[in-house]
């Protein structure tokens, strides 16, 4: 039964399908996780909720489409009669599970009389999966009784009514005005193409993507082995062989999940070492993600390092002794992430590290045991145990780690003395005339 | 209703009780419903489903039993009707 309140008491909440519907030739796989993240994003847009899809049996919200007595004391009756239905949040194993009877003919995008619109019955559902109840409210989505389609997933506005209870629950999310009038435009757009999250070969770069031959990068970092290259809602990835995955940038928000859908950009991130942890630094505040989820509890104040209160420009833990430097403006900072304590004697003057420019852009460790320093469209190599920058530097970084051709500099090439510093991409010459060129890869 | 058949009647008792209107009824004595707290159910699920409130399980009552709905239960214990007559 419904309990008089409940909720989670966490925010960020990961959702999963465990089993997809049989009849697969009405919605297809990619079409159902499409709902799904979407039904999910009503809620998340308005509440300060936020939910990532994940892998495993560990999801908050496991999603099944299941028949008849599936053991949960709620059995399904075939076409028609109960539909779906979800478990309140709680501590219990089932908490949040959502439910579909598999006996439906689940449609999107059909007339009433053809099926059940699954992302109006998951929009409901996961009003329950979040604490609501049923409501008499005729202006309401979690009106017990299906109701026929809502309209453009993309465009769907839930009703004052749910939102007034939403937040009565979680508070108002930022950006979100409570006082904006009831939307009477719902259910009025014919729908459109969905853009599937998952589908990223379909999804065109951005308009706002910026060039990664010509950008200056926000921050750069190892993580797992891998190189990260961030700039503005972009990164891009290189392999462990310092391979780019795609000439094309990845939303931040797509693969980082938990980040403010607001934030436009960050200022340095670093993998810390011992847990493994990712931090994410932008102005006064930092995140720490488990691998690509955000935990609970973040963003906090960077005053939790004992640094200063106007942020960091760089991040890196130097290999040679896996402390951690952070840098601002022409100081630098050197903290232990083994006890969470800055060390003693420090900020340091950055004229220290020999060569390195002041108000670095970021900085990052890699596998060949160098620190790298990365400011506008160069870098700087410190090998080992060194504090000072090798000579035949800085290099362009876009020729060197992001398959960019022949750039505006006319820098000696690096010497190869057993380290790699040159892209492994397997290269053919540029036959578009265009500024990069065609990287073959092979994973 | 003088035209509800036992069918009709079984099926709108088992729907009130599966969704909170009516105590679920106790398997070990086979205690039935009365037909006052019916009645009072009734009513309570024409209210939530928006008909007019007769206590009577009429066409439009019934009818709106089959609309395909969520699985979940309307009221919860404390809501019920009869918890709130037992009060």
């Amino acid at each position: 039964a419904p309990p008089s309140q409940s909720k989670w008491s966490k925010r960020h909440l990961s959702w999963r399908i465990r089993t997809f519907p049989k009849e697969s030739h009405l919605l297809g796989r990619d079409t159902v996780r499409a709902l799904m993240y979407y039904a999910l994003k009503v809620w998340s847009d308005i509440a300060p909720l936020d939910f990532h899809e994940v892998a495993g049996n560990q999801a908050d919200i496991q999603i099944d489409f299941t028949k008849a007595d599936h053991n949960d004391g709620y059995p399904f009756d075939g076409p028609g009669g109960t539909v779906a239905h979800a478990f309140y949040p709680g501590d219990r194993l089932t908490a949040g599970d959502s439910h579909f009877d598999d006996d439906e003919a689940w449609t999107f995008r059909s007339p009433d009389a053809h099926g059940m619109d699954l992302f109006a019955v998951a929009v409901h559902e996961f009003g329950h999966a979040i604490g609501l109840a049923h409501t008499s409210a005729v202006e309401s989505i979690m009106r017990p009784y299906y109701q026929g389609p809502v309209g453009d997933p993309l465009k769907y506005h839930l009703p004052y009514e749910d939102k007034v209870r939403v937040w009565q629950l979680y508070g108002v999310r930022d950006s979100v005005s409570h006082t904006a009038q009831p939307n009477t435009s719902r259910g009025t757009d014919p729908p459109v193409l969905l853009d599937l999250p998952e589908n990223r070969s379909a999804v065109l770069p951005e308009r706002d993507a910026p060039n990664r031959c010509t950008t200056h990068f926000d921050a750069v970092a190892q993580i797992r082995g891998e190189a990260f290259f961030f700039k503005g809602k972009y990164f891009w990835r290189l392999t462990r062989e310092k391979q780019l995955v795609s000439l094309r940038p990845v939303p931040i928000h797509r693969f980082w999940r938990g980040l403010p859908t607001f934030l436009d950009s960050v200022d340095a991130v670093y993998e810390r070492p011992g847990d493994h942890r990712i931090v994410f630094f932008k102005g006064l505040k930092y995140w720490v993600f488990k691998d690509n989820n955000v935990e609970e509890g973040y963003p906090r104040p960077i005053s939790d390092f004992g640094l200063p209160t106007d942020g960091v420009d760089a991040a890196f833990v130097w290999p040679h002794n896996d402390k951690t430097y952070f840098f601002k403006d022409g100081r630098y900072w050197r903290y232990d992430d083994y006890v969470h304590r800055m060390d003693l004697g420090y900020p340091k003057d950055s004229t220290l590290w020999k060569g390195v420019p002041p108000q670095l852009d970021d900085a990052m460790r890699w596998s060949d045991g160098a620190s790298y320093f990365f400011k506008g469209a160069e870098y700087w190599r410190v090998a080992g145990s060194g504090m000072e920058v090798e000579d035949g530097y800085p290099r362009p970084i876009g020729k060197d780690w992001l398959v960019c051709a022949d750039m505006l500099s006319d820098s000696p090439a690096p010497e190869t003395n057993g380290t790699e510093t040159h892209p492994r991409g397997r290269h053919r010459a540029s036959h578009a005339g265009s500024n990069y060129e065609v990287c073959s890869c092979t994973s | 209703a003088p035209s509800l058949t036992d069918e009709q009647l079984d099926t709108g008792v088992d729907w009130l009780s599966k969704f909170g209107y009516l105590p679920p009824p106790d398997p070990v004595t086979g205690q039935l419903q009365t037909k006052e707290a019916l009645t009072k159910a009734i009513k309570a699920m024409q209210k939530f489903g928006g008909l007019e409130e007769t206590g009577v399980l009429d066409e439009e009552t019934l009818g709106l039993m089959k609309t395909p709905r969520c699985s979940l239960p309307d009221l919860s214990e404390s809501e019920s009707p009869l918890t709130r007559r037992r009060r």
